[in-house]
Order: structure tokens, then sequence, then C-alpha cells
């Protein structure tokens, strides 16, 4: 038996829409330690890696570990039958071939559920090292949000150029070039509104916009994202998924090859 | 899309 109660259901609604576009089906695999999820995209070019901690959930109950195989547009379309305050719970018996989903409404007197069926996938894991990454950069979500989508207009990739004086962002292409620089934030009240870059060497890469927007589309559940490179290596993108108090429950991390001259 | 690499390209199967 599976079940898990997530109070603040919202979260979940959050967490499907930063995936949805990106990919058609994965396995949520639920453990002792919370629900992940791993799954390239069609053209395995990004990975997801999503983790929601059973910490994180008020009621989390896993007798064994299981795969539940989802066709992730089908469970975003029933998740948007949630209100964004309904208290959500993900229910599954051992060895299922359906997921049950129950809202409810705060007050209790609206109880909804939906059941879907379960796909038997394939799925391949990637191994991921920990990797000491030469450039972190943490930024509010809603500015990296903006720069993909105004570079976009420009060209179809953006060259991330990290330095200890800041960040700079730049596209061209037919039309003209457009550089945006974010220099570290000297002071800033606001925590969620600093601009960070925690830099070992300068980094210089060049990335595909179209999949950074599929990216951006996770920054409704965080107010900071961090960018992670290394020359080689995979871009990580990471957004935390905090509660309302700003406890942590888990997080999205989106990987990106760097594109290469051809 | 041109000199996109695959992301297998980078980490191992598992």
């Amino acid at each position: 038996m599976f079940e898990a109660r997530l109070v603040e259901g919202s979260l979940l609604k959050k967490v499907m829409e930063s995936i949805k576009d990106l990919l058609n089906e994965a396995s949520w695999d639920c453990s002792g330690n919370g629900m992940c999820l791993q799954a390239m995209d069609s053209s395995h070019v990004a990975l997801v890696s999503l983790m929601l901690k059973s910490d994180g959930f008020e009621n989390y109950r896993c007798d064994r570990s299981i795969s539940l195989g989802i066709n992730l547009a089908s469970m975003s379309k029933i998740l948007k039958c949630a209100s964004n305050d309904d208290i959500i719970t993900i229910r599954a018996e051992d060895d299922a071939d359906a997921i049950t989903f129950m809202f409810e409404s705060p007050k209790q007197d609206r109880v909804s559920d939906y059941e879907m069926k379960l796909m038997n996938l394939d799925t391949e894991h990637l191994g991921i090292p920990d990797t000491e990454y030469a450039c972190v950069i943490k930024m509010p979500s809603g500015e990296f949000s903006r720069i993909c989508r105004d570079l976009s207009v420009l060209g179809d990739s953006v060259i991330i150029c990290c330095t200890k004086d800041g960040v700079r962002f730049s596209a061209k292409g037919d039309l003209g070039n457009g550089n945006i620089k974010l220099a570290q934030s000297a002071n800033v009240d606001k925590e969620e509104e600093a601009v960070v870059v925690d830099m070992r060497e300068a980094v210089t890469l060049t990335f595909s916009l179209r999949y950074l927007n599929f990216f951006t589309k996770a920054a409704p559940l965080s107010s900071q994202v961090s960018l992670s490179m290394s020359e080689d290596v995979p871009l990580m993108v990471e957004y935390k998924i905090n509660d309302k108090e700003g406890d942590s429950k888990g997080y999205v991390r989106y990987y990106l090859a760097p594109k290469i001259e051809d | 899309e041109s000199g996109q690499q695959e992301i297998s390209t980078y980490y191992a199967r598992s």
C-alpha cells in the first residue's frame, strides 16, 4: 500500500506543470524516502530529476517500494480538477493497475476522487555523479524566466558567461544580438531577490533556449533558481520545493547538455 | 538542434 497526503496540494499541481511539457510519461518511484522521478525528454537531450521527500507529506505510508508508470499529461489534467487550496492524497495498492487521487477542500465539505490507469513503462535511469561545479549562480527564478523568454526573441541559443564580476547571458540571430548582465547583489533585504555567484573557475557555455524555457515552468515552485555549470558537463538547473513556511519538501532538477560548435 | 548533444553522452545508463 502506498499513500501520501499533502495538505498544500498546490505544490503537487505546480510540480506537474513543471514537467508535463517536457516529458510524456515517467515512473514515480516511491520508497520510504519519498517519491522520485527521473526521465529524459523524448529527444534524450534533457533530463529531469525530481524528489518529493516523505517528511514533506503530512501522512506518508509506503509498505514496499513501488514504481508507478504515469502518463504525465493525464495526471496533469486530473490535478487541474483540484482547487489550489485542496488537500491532495495519492493512493495505490501494491501491484495495482491504477492510482487514486483524492482532493479534499480545506473545510472537508467537498471530497472528490479520481482513479487513473497506470502504465507499464520500461524506464531507463542515468547515473548522475555528485559534481563539484565550477560556478553556481543563484538568482530570482522570475529573473531567469524573463532572461530566457527575452533572449528567445533573438536566437535559439544562449551563451552563459560566468565570471567573478557576475553573469552575462547573450544571444544572437538574424535580427541582431542581445546581452543581459547581472551583477552580484551587494546588499539585498530579501534573500529571494539576490543574485549570488559562487565561482571556482570562470565558465562560458552555450545552451538551447527552447529547453531552458521548458525548465522555467518550475518557477512557481521557488523564488530562487540555481544554475550549476562546469566546462563540458551538463548544466544543472535546480528549483527547490519549499512549503509556505519555507521548509524544504524536495526539488526539481533539470540537466541539459551544452551545445557545441558544428 | 544543430550542435546539441544528447544527455546520455555525459551520464551512463544505470
